[in-house]
């Protein structure tokens, strides 16, 4: 087929696929199907305008905690994909610590309802209104823009794995200490993911995804906006915030 | 970076699934 590479079989690329499957699946919360039952259970407008009066301070740390939650599911699931953990510790902490967000960010389009514009947050799904009292508006546009621009691509399953995976092992993050070792695994998930792609009839798809440029800038608006918080909040960050959370953004 | 990174380091380390 011209796809293989030379230094990995047809098998190899068929437990892998098989693999980032499993990990997705194993580590997706909610599933699919429950997701797509969900989608119309919105918040009320008297719910609505409930978190629109919560302090900002009390509103960062929600917010926060479920980021989190959803953190240590992708850690989960860098843990499952082959080749992660023979990583050495420093690369893993490296390609998590830059890619966690990033994939998290990913993940989202499952949870988004692109019809109403709302996301699965706390049990229902809510539009950016419901986010009023972070006091940041922008960023949460540009991150129902971006779950838009990808819900707009209509992914599979399958196809949300591989791009969490390719979005995570990324050979280009500063400071890895064997760069070699994370491209090569790079380059076989990219094997992967093209004859998926191929045996689905969707190669036109990897022209039309958003550039990673795009995540790169979501995730530094959250840390600027989260610095923004601390300068308005000093000494909120310690007390309430979750440490997973305060160790890769703070 | 492991010191600095502890949780994520003890996330990694609890039970290689």
């Amino acid at each position: 087929s011209g796809l293989e590479s030379p230094t990995c079989s047809g098998m190899e690329i068929e437990l892998l696929a098989q693999d980032v499957l499993r990990s997705h699946r194993e580590t997706s919360q909610p599933r699919a199907e429950e997701l797509q039952q969900r989608r119309w259970d919105t918040f009320s407008r008297e719910e609505v305008c409930a978190y629109q009066r919560k302090p900002m301070q009390e509103m960062w740390e929600r917010c926060a905690g479920r980021l989190t939650e959803a953190i240590q599911h992708v850690v989960e699931f860098a843990k499952r994909l082959r080749g992660f953990m023979e990583l050495c510790q420093n690369d893993q902490i490296v390609l998590l610590k830059a890619g966690a967000m990033e994939v998290v960010l990913v993940r989202m389009c499952r949870a988004f309802n692109p019809d109403n514009r709302t996301v699965l947050f706390e049990g229902k799904y809510a539009g950016t209104e419901l986010f009023r009292s972070l006091g940041c508006h922008e960023l949460v546009g540009s991150i129902f823009d971006f779950a838009q621009s990808l819900c707009a691509l209509r992914l599979s399953e399958s196809e949300v794995a591989f791009l969490c995976a390719i979005v995570l092992i990324n050979a280009n993050r500063p400071w890895l200490q064997e760069q070699a070792k994370v491209a090569r695994l790079r380059g076989r998930l990219e094997v992967a993911f093209r004859l998926l792609l191929r045996r689905t009839h969707r190669e036109g798809l990897l022209a039309r995804l958003p550039p990673a440029g795009r995540l790169r800038a979501l995730c530094s608006q959250h840390v600027e906006q989260l610095q923004a918080f601390r300068r308005l909040h000093p000494g909120a960050l310690p007390a309430a915030f979750p440490p997973l959370y305060r160790e890769l953004f703070a | 970076l492991q010191e600095k990174h502890r949780i994520l380091h003890k996330l990694l380390q609890n039970g290689n699934s």
